[in-house]
């Protein structure tokens, strides 16, 4: 799946996902992609997030409008997405998943829940400062 | 600290976050930057993950899930379970400008898709053909069914209801890096 949000340079955000879901799926299962608030979610006044991992479990949550949320009372992106990973945590402690986040003024953050074959989340940023796509990573909560 | 403009995605899908810039730079707005960089990883189909000939289901097929979002207006446009039609974020986005709805889904989507001038195409390669035959070597496992006779986790169906509801604990042993939404 890729989830990607983008902030022009007047702060216009949008988000999207794109997915071919999971692998021996039960036909006619929908994971949390095409669910706005839920794969991805932009709000122009507050931010924009998407997230990745096990729709069935993700969509639940709706982590997406949730990080949103976090930013617009004011937390940082990174805080935001690390809020989404542990609320779902509470309930699935074993879930596989990851969120990024961006806040109106460009400021980035990424979270994702720690398991034993996944330590680390990696993404791509692209802004202002670099001549090409620099690739990020992040440790798993 | 920020800087706009920004491009951000989950992933190391480099090519897609070029592509969302590089129409960003050329005027493009937001929605058109994320619509170009989702359409990168179908065409190129990302990971496996994203786009044709990947994460085939119980028969075989590939289908696709989309979404795109304008933070301004806070309009929508999405598919799902669409199938023959490799641009799903295109079809997303069509959806948005074209209807007064929010999500279509499955043969109906498809029939849009057509209406809206995208190829139907066979989304299955022999990458995905090969995926689901490995798995039906394996007594189709993993799979995603619970409390069905026969035994899900040692054969393949078609399934019946169990009377016994066991409960079973969430493991991410079936989603994973290599298979993930």
């Amino acid at each position: 799946t890729i989830g990607m949000v983008v902030i022009d340079k007047t702060g216009h955000i949008a988000a999207g996902t794109s997915t071919n879901g999971a692998k021996f799926k039960i036909p006619g299962r929908v994971g949390d992609s095409p669910i706005a608030g839920a794969g991805s979610y932009a709000d122009s006044t507050a931010g924009g997030a998407a997230a990745t991992g096990d729709g069935d479990i993700m969509m639940r949550f709706l982590p997406s409008y949730q990080a949103v949320e976090y930013m617009r009372k004011g937390n940082d992106p990174t805080l935001a997405c690390q809020k989404v990973i542990s609320r779902i945590q509470q309930y699935y402690p074993e879930f596989f998943g990851a969120v990024i986040c961006a806040n109106t003024t460009g400021s980035y953050g990424a979270a994702c829940n720690k398991l034993p074959e996944f330590s680390q989340f990696h993404f791509m940023i692209y802004h202002p400062l670099q001549s090409q796509p620099i690739e990020e990573k992040v440790d798993c909560i | 600290s920020g800087l706009l403009p920004l491009v951000i995605n989950t992933w190391p899908f480099r090519g897609a976050t070029l592509a969302a810039w590089q129409n960003l730079q050329a005027g493009g707005s937001a929605l058109d930057a994320v619509e170009k960089g989702c359409a990168w990883c179908e065409t190129n189909q990302c990971d496996g993950s994203v786009g044709f000939g990947g994460s085939p289901d119980e028969y075989g097929e590939t289908t696709l899930d989309s979404m795109i979002m304008d933070g301004d207006t806070m309009k929508v446009g999405a598919v799902a379970d669409l199938r023959r039609i490799k641009n799903a974020v295109g079809v997303a986005r069509k959806v948005m400008e074209h209807t007064k709805h929010t999500l279509l889904v499955g043969e109906s989507a498809t029939q849009f898709a057509e209406c809206m001038g995208f190829p139907n195409e066979e989304l299955s390669t022999n990458t995905s053909r090969f995926l689901y035959l490995e798995w039906l070597g394996h007594n189709c496992q993993p799979n995603f069914w619970k409390n069905v006779i026969p035994d899900a986790s040692k054969s393949c169906g078609p399934y019946k209801p169990s009377r016994v509801l066991k409960q079973h604990l969430h493991t991410s042993e079936k989603i994973n890096i290599h298979s993930h939404d």
